[in-house]
């Protein structure tokens, strides 16, 4: 049984999967060997039509999408769901001559199967592609964190805070968004430890930075340590975005590979 | 629990559509 890595697409493939599941089960324990399969050609219809709509509306999409990646994932997607359809349409017409047919059994079940799993590669790459969404967000904060190396007065300082406020709150909504999406506990917890952590760093680092500004217009020296402090909040953020980063393109597959 | 393959190809119109759903509520 495929583990879907998001409520979404567990929501939307789970019963298919299950259903195929028992089908084939059935077929291989032999229970429903020597029984006639009824005609199928009213419920194949349905499922050609509905791979038809899906297709159309699947391309309309890559052309008109900016995402590159979903242009490239989406198309081979469509020819195995097509592929499956037809089979199945095949299966249809090979019952109607001899509703025994053990070769249009397998037919069906190939064709359920690749149905299954285009429609599985479709929402995984709709799926990567909100992903990325997420960690174009991520990457701006980080790379909006590297400009508390140049905060050298009070009003950059309230300038840096009031830009990078906005953009954590972001950030934050959807990193807590993206973790009750997702239907894999640890990954979740992951993602809310370090979420936490940069929250909770966050005014450690303004606090930094204007011990800096502060150290640096006395001039009475600690200079360096409050660089050094600075750069080891800012470094510790960094690395709690990167994690962040790391673990939002991690699927439950990743993780049995890894186990 | 029984399926037949009646069951099955309804099942599997109906995840296509959802899926269809998906791409037309994302993609707005």
């Amino acid at each position: 049984m495929p583990v879907f890595h998001t409520k979404t697409i567990e929501s939307i493939l789970e019963p298919v999967a299950q259903q195929i599941s028992h089908l084939v089960i059935m077929h291989e324990e032999g229970e429903v060997d020597g029984k006639a399969i009824p005609d199928l050609t009213v419920p194949v219809a349905a499922v050609q039509a509905a791979v038809s709509n899906l297709v159309r509306v699947g391309k309309e999409t890559v052309q008109t999408t900016e995402d590159q990646l979903m242009k490239r994932d989406m198309p081979p997607a469509f020819i195995k769901v097509e592929n499956s359809s037809s089979k199945l349409v095949q299966a249809s017409q090979m019952l109607k001559a001899d509703p025994y047919s053990v070769p249009a059994r397998d037919y069906l079940i190939d064709g359920s199967r690749g149905i299954l799993s285009g429609t599985s590669d479709l929402l995984l790459t709709f799926d990567e592609a909100e992903v990325r969404k997420i960690i174009r967000v991520c990457k701006g904060i980080l790379e909006y964190l590297t400009v508390a190396e140049v905060v050298e007065t009070m009003e950059d300082l309230i300038t840096y805070t009031k830009n990078l406020g906005p953009g954590m709150t972001k950030m934050s909504k959807m990193i807590e968004e993206r973790q009750q999406e997702l239907t894999h506990q640890e990954h979740r917890q992951m993602l809310v430890n370090s979420m936490n952590t940069v929250k909770e760093l966050l005014p450690v680092l303004i606090s930094a930075i204007k011990i800096f500004v502060t150290t640096k217009s006395s001039r009475g020296g600690g200079t360096e340590e409050a660089e050094r402090n600075r750069r080891f909040t800012f470094e510790k953020m960094s690395a709690e975005i990167n994690e962040i980063i790391r673990v939002l393109q991690l699927t439950t597959w990743d993780e049995d590979a890894w186990a | 629990l029984r399926v037949s393959w009646e069951q099955l190809l309804t099942t599997i119109a109906r995840t296509i559509n959802e899926v269809e759903n998906q791409i037309l509520t994302r993609d707005a």
